[in-house]
């Protein structure tokens, strides 16, 4: 192969394998990448070049083949989790798995108790579900507190009843949701006791596992093109609105669930809400209550004998089958060795919330905490919401739900690096082959590289994707430092933390995406086909200025801080 | 800024807030008429503007410029606590210099933005009404926090030929290129003069220069494969041109000669 750009190259006065590597980050960052970028770029099923001819349908089932093709090629090769990331980056193509390893799998890390991981994280990492980030709304995005989905405690059936009270209130944009996803975490209204205490997460099934049909009570599907050929076509972006939803399929498969679902999904599409009775046949009405109450009073019996500590996984959860409003099973406690553990077994798996310490004998009276597991070890987590429905008040600063966006915004920060380096690393190397006017006798045409004009528009943009690398690297470091600080309960730099990745996301995410628009106008006309990569990179990154907080919106929470500073 | 009063020191990446009082000391230019007197300029004490600071200054006469008998045009101060000139181009090429400025046009922008917050009875009511000048001086805030990590990557230890200098280039493209871009907000914060801008917009052109050699290893240096790139134009080879006009025979359009529509729409018009 000629190399058009020997003649560059050799001009260049500094050792280029070096630069690679403060680029990566590390020696071994810099093996991964290249390993991972290889093994894509040589394997024909992840070829990108005939995307922007697909049609919609094509374009998104495209996505789904490579999607799943990346998963199966992670498991034969037995990739590592970094590996299995690196190489869902070179795929470079927008999918629900995006969502699932970007956002919903750390929404369950960063906010699940200990149980709630051990519950969901498996599932997620073997992708026996597919999960995406239900926060954004028809009406609502940056002003996180103004969601308006609700989820209502009912103390009488001991269960959360999810619902989308408005058309605003539909859940609007989440990646993977249209068609793809079967669990999402859910940001709703925690209502209880009359009183609204603010927006939390849920888990929340969508689609049977069975069928992938939306789940009774579940409205779901896309929201329509975007901006764009091909681009962010690829990903289903959703729309979510529940009708009074209750997370009644969600039974572990061991106990049989199919049995339930198959009785259920016999007759049709039930509608959710008050008593079921009347929808469901009798006969298997009949059947589905022998069997549960049988269920109970031999569970009741075992544990009775065996007063041992017994894994809640293990218990059919009340919630999820309720009859006539009939809660059949009481909550359970969880008696272990040297802790005393409260957990719900209502949806005790679903609602994530990591919340502050409390003297467990204040709690002890409020009996249960609806969100998670309170441990008997000195930092005991608080209740969130009792068996009475009593929302005991946490006093971990609110910020710490946002521990996900704080991570999902550092990890935005690197990647307007990437998006910026490829769009400059395009420009500069054609600016180097492309030559105008300045021939005089014959001799060649002078390259654009060579004016004044095209570098001082040019070389900043360079000197940029390195200033957004190295600030990247710090904010990682900073992220991680916030997050070991929280382990200790110190919460000191919350503040600081949220601020810096708010302002990093905004302004590198700003100047990238007008980057990205200024490397196409540098590369000329030929900058506007989609073969030169540049409208593509385009239409896929600049949903970063709006999307995790809109920029301007970020910037005076930055001022917020300063001023309170 | 509102917590300044109670002692408490800022930190992090809000920590160049605790030097609020020097920084608002950061100017670099007082023109004034001076009596005709021996070079090098004496030291004077601050003009009585700032009683407050007991800084002692250098003054020195334009570079180049034949001094008048009556007055010396004061091209800078160089405030000896800390805060140093930018005589000469040279000078923004050293990161404190650089950092300098940055931290106080933050600074100064946030002090404005505090004292006319103040005026308002409702501070809520008051950051509504001047939401657009403190977005600026969130992106000056955040700017300073690049400009700051950028520098500090340079104290580290970066191994390999002439790599270390490649990004010392960068950094100093990248803090003049955005000073050049914002110089309203420098010179109308009084952190740097008209002329220390155009000195940096002179040295800005000559990095470009320097660096112009250096660019495709540059980006060579991001490591991106051409299928990652996904670009004809930004092929590692430059093979441009004949694989430009390759890809355009991809296109479905030229699936056929006489394209479909021809014979029910364009024919007949033809025909007319």
């Amino acid at each position: 192969v000629v190399d058009h750009l020997a003649f560059e190259r050799n001009k260049t006065q500094f050792d280029v394998e070096e630069m690679k590597i403060v680029w990566a980050g590390s020696r071994h960052a810099l093996e991964v990448s290249d390993k991972m970028a290889r093994l894509v770029a040589s394997d024909p099923a992840f070829r990108k070049d005939d995307r922007p001819m697909l049609g919609r349908k094509e374009l998104f089932k495209n996505t789904l083949k490579k999607a799943v093709y990346a998963w199966k090629r992670i498991i034969e090769l037995r990739l590592t989790e970094e590996e299995a990331a690196m190489l869902r980056t070179f795929v470079d193509q927008p999918a629900f798995t995006d969502l699932h390893w970007g956002m919903f799998i750390p929404a369950i890390k960063g906010q699940g108790t200990e149980e709630q991981q051990q519950k969901w994280l498996p599932l997620a990492q073997r992708m026996q579900i597919i999960g995406c980030y239900a926060q954004t709304e028809l009406g609502h995005g940056s002003n996180v507190q103004g969601l308006e989905t609700t989820a209502t405690f009912d103390p009488k059936t001991d269960e959360f009843v999810i619902h989308s009270p408005t058309l605003t209130s539909s859940k609007w944009w989440p990646g993977g949701l249209g068609k793809v996803s079967t669990h999402a975490v859910v940001y709703a209204r925690l209502i209880t006791d009359g009183q609204d205490h603010g927006v939390h997460g849920f888990i929340v099934q969508l689609r049977s596992l069975d069928d992938h049909l939306p789940l009774p009570g579940i409205t779901v599907g896309d929201i329509g093109m975007k901006f764009g050929n091909g681009a962010y076509n690829s990903m289903d972006n959703g729309v979510l609105r529940f009708d009074h939803y209750l997370d009644l399929l969600h039974l572990p498969d061991r106990l049989g669930s199919s049995f339930f679902k198959d009785q259920l999904r016999m007759k049709g599409n039930i509608r959710v809400g008050p008593p079921l009775v009347g929808y469901l046949g009798l006969e298997s009405l009949l059947q589905f209550f022998i069997f549960a109450w049988s269920y109970y009073w031999a569970l009741k019996v075992y544990l009775t004998w065996k007063q041992e500590s017994f894994s809640l996984t293990e218990r059919v959860s009340s919630s999820f089958l309720r009859l006539d409003g009939i809660s059949l099973f009481p909550r359970c406690l969880k008696i272990c060795r040297d802790r005393i553990k409260f957990t719900c077994c209502t949806g005790y798996q679903n609602v994530l919330v990591e919340i502050s310490t409390r003297d467990l004998t204040e709690t002890f009276e409020c009996i249960f905490s609806y969100a998670n597991s309170m441990s008997w070890n000195g930092k005991d987590l608080g209740c969130l919401v009792t068996r009475e429905g009593k929302y005991a008040q946490s006093s971990v600063p609110r910020q710490l739900v946002y521990g996900t966006m704080v991570y999902v915004r550092q990890t935005i920060v690197r990647d307007a690096s990437s998006a910026l380096a490829r769009a400059v690393c395009i420009a500069t190397r054609y600016s180097a082959v492309r030559r105008q006017f300045g021939s005089n006798k014959g001799s060649l045409e002078t390259q654009v590289l060579d004016y004044k004009t095209q570098q001082a528009r040019l070389f900043p943009l360079l000197a940029s994707a390195y200033a957004f690398r190295f600030v990247g690297e710090w904010l990682k470091w900073l992220y991680m430092d916030v997050m070991k600080r929280l382990q200790a309960n110190d919460f000191s730099t919350l503040p600081e933390a949220h601020a810096c990745t708010a302002g990093l996301k905004s302004l590198t995410t700003s100047v990238t995406a007008d980057g990205i628009e200024e490397c196409r106008k540098l590369c000329g006309g030929h900058g506007y086909l989609c073969s030169s990569g540049l409208p593509e990179l385009f239409a896929v990154y600049i949903p970063t200025c709006t999307y995790e907080g809109d920029n301007i919106v970020l910037l005076l929470q930055v001022a917020r801080h300063l001023i309170k500073t | 800024i509102s917590k300044l009063g109670s002692g408490k020191k800022p930190v992090g990446t809000t920590s160049y807030i605790g030097r609020v009082e020097q920084l608002m000391l950061y100017h670099s230019d007082v023109q004034k008429e001076v009596p005709n007197s021996d070079y090098p300029g004496p030291e004077v004490l601050l003009p009585s503007a700032f009683p407050c600071c007991s800084a002692r200054l250098l003054v020195k006469p334009l570079a180049g410029d034949i001094p008048c008998p009556f007055s010396y045009h004061l091209d800078h101060f160089t405030v000896v606590s800390g805060l140093t000139s930018h005589d000469f181009a040279e000078d923004w090429l050293k990161p404190n210099e650089v950092l300098g400025a940055f931290e106080a046009r933050a600074a100064k922008k946030l002090v404005a933005c505090a004292q006319n917050l103040s005026k308002f009875t409702n501070p809520e009511e008051g950051f509504q009404e001047l939401s657009a000048d403190l977005v600026e001086t969130a992106v000056a805030h955040c700017q300073l926090i690049v400009v700051s990590k950028f520098i500090e990557k340079l104290q580290q230890d970066i191994t390999g030929k002439g790599v270390k200098h490649q990004i010392q280039l960068l950094c100093s493209i990248y803090a003049l290129s955005l000073l050049h871009k914002h110089l309203g907000d420098f010179l109308s914060t009084g952190c740097i003069t008209p002329k220390q801008g155009s000195l940096a917009n002179d040295l800005l052109r000559s990095l470009y220069s320097e660096v112009r050699p250096n660019a495709i290893g540059l980006v060579d240096a991001f490591n991106y494969t051409d299928h990652y790139l996904g670009s004809v134009l930004g092929r590692y080879d430059g093979d441009v041109y004949p694989k430009l006009y390759e890809e355009a025979w991809k296109d479905p359009l030229n699936d056929s000669v006489v394209p479909d529509g021809f014979q029910e729409y364009i024919r007949p018009m033809l025909k007319q």
